[in-house]
């Protein structure tokens, strides 16, 4: 093409850097993904540590971030939210773009006295979110 | 994404309701509206007392009874043994129960003899308070929790025979007769100082809870031999062996929906998100020993 510019300098307008970015940056996803972001908290600072003997640090995990156009192979999503996408930009922007949610959580297991002086180890479902998506 | 039943449980765990204490504090916002509180008794505990104003805050006016220092050490070291550092359920260990709940005897009187050495007899009334044992939680397995404190190191190790028989005072009914148990195990003392001894009485215990009791009395008789008697003669410093009240150990598996039940998912062929639980054995003891090994491991 340079050999081709060279003969024939009018020909080929050169595409600059800066509108080739622009360019991709349709395709490109949000900044901020939709994506998992670490919380560790312990229980003392809920003063709960008095009756939660174990664990002393607890990481919840949370789910943040704006949910790309494309959602369906990077998160799963079902095909609603694409549709929902489409009624944000297309038909009624009072309808909410898709959220940022958890799609899969891990267990805790928690050690705790009980009012009557009895102790009680117990495992909780769904304590740690450790995968996020869009719906 | 749960497909499970929206059962609540009777009562919200101390832990959520915790939670959901403080939550209904920090947003009142989230108040049910009047109308959604028709279906009161499906909400899963969470939002139950999140719709409840009135439930006691968990940091100071709710007074908890200090449990038992021996007991909270038992707990404890089945929590390393169970879980990580940050709580999460260890993938190794083979059991069917998601809950085990530890209560010491609120009431016991008549030790008529504290040493064990000499063949005594140990005798003790227990009276074990289970208010808290939720309608949701099923009994897997039950043990008296003994823990033998040896004064003196015993230069080598010495087993002893005990009998152990257990009978129920059942106060209320006079009729029938009250539920009976013995049985008899090898108790082997090696170095260290501390022995904790399961002692199964799921077999007694599985039909007074089947019928909701939850105030069990009974009478514990424990008596030990040496297990050479003539050695017990030639003792030049006779072990001291004290022996406290037992605690009572619940295995249990909680069914109510924010319970979590990995070894189900294996059971429905699905691996298990965090872990994958053996299924050959119903239950482990949870010190991670499956029964054999140690002289203690076999009586468990």
């Amino acid at each position: 093409s340079r050999q081709r510019r060279n003969e024939n300098p009018k020909a080929a307008p050169e595409t600059s850097p800066y509108n080739l970015s622009e360019y991709f940056k349709q395709f490109a996803f949000p900044q901020n993904e939709c994506e998992l972001h670490n919380f560790r908290l312990s229980f003392s600072q809920l003063k709960w540590d008095k009756w939660i003997i174990a664990p002393h640090r607890y990481s919840p995990q949370y789910c943040q971030g704006d949910c790309p156009r494309a959602v369906g192979h990077r998160y799963g999503s079902p095909v609603h939210t694409m549709v929902q996408n489409l009624i944000y930009e297309k038909l009624d922007p009072s309808v909410p773009r898709p959220s940022c949610v958890p799609a899969e959580y891990s267990p805790l297991s928690v050690l705790t006295i009980e009012p009557d002086g009895s102790i009680v180890y117990k495992e909780y479902e769904d304590m740690i979110a450790t995968r996020c998506t869009c719906r | 994404p749960h497909s499970r039943g929206r059962g609540g449980s009777g009562k919200a765990p101390g832990f959520l309701a915790a939670a959901e204490d403080v939550a209904s504090e920090l947003n009142p916002v989230l108040q049910l509206p009047e109308g959604a509180r028709r279906g009161y008794a499906l909400l899963p505990p969470l939002l139950k007392v999140l719709s409840d104003r009135g439930a006691p805050s968990w940091d100071s006016e709710v007074p908890r009874l200090q449990p038992d220092s021996r007991a909270l050490r038992f707990m404890k070291r089945l929590y390393k043994m169970s879980a990580t550092k940050e709580g999460i359920p260890k993938a190794h260990k083979g059991h069917l129960y998601n809950t085990v709940r530890l209560f010491t005897p609120c009431l016991e009187c008549r030790h008529l003899h504290r040493d064990l050495v000499k063949g005594d007899i140990h005798s003790v009334d227990l009276l074990f308070n289970l208010d808290r044992l939720t309608a949701l939680e099923h009994l897997l397995k039950s043990v008296l929790l003994y823990s033998f404190d040896t004064s003196i190191p015993i230069s080598s190790s010495i087993t002893f025979i005990c009998h152990l028989s257990i009978k129920e005072h059942d106060f209320s009914s006079q009729v029938c007769p009250s539920i009976s148990h013995s049985l008899a195990f090898s108790l082997h003392f090696g170095v260290r100082k501390r022995k904790w001894v399961e002692i199964d009485v799921t077999s007694f215990l599985q039909p007074l809870i089947a019928t909701s009791r939850r105030n069990i009395h009974m009478a514990v008789n424990f008596t030990c031999q040496m297990g050479d008697p003539q050695r017990s003669t030639k003792l030049e410093n006779p072990v001291n062996v004290t022996l406290v009240p037992p605690s009572l150990l619940l295995y249990l598996n909680d069914t109510s929906e924010q319970a979590y039940h990995g070894w189900n998912l294996l059971r429905q062929g699905r691996k298990s998100p965090v872990r994958a639980r053996q299924r050959d054995s119903p239950l482990v003891d949870p010190t991670g020993d499956k029964g054999e090994g140690n002289s203690q491991g076999k009586r468990a």
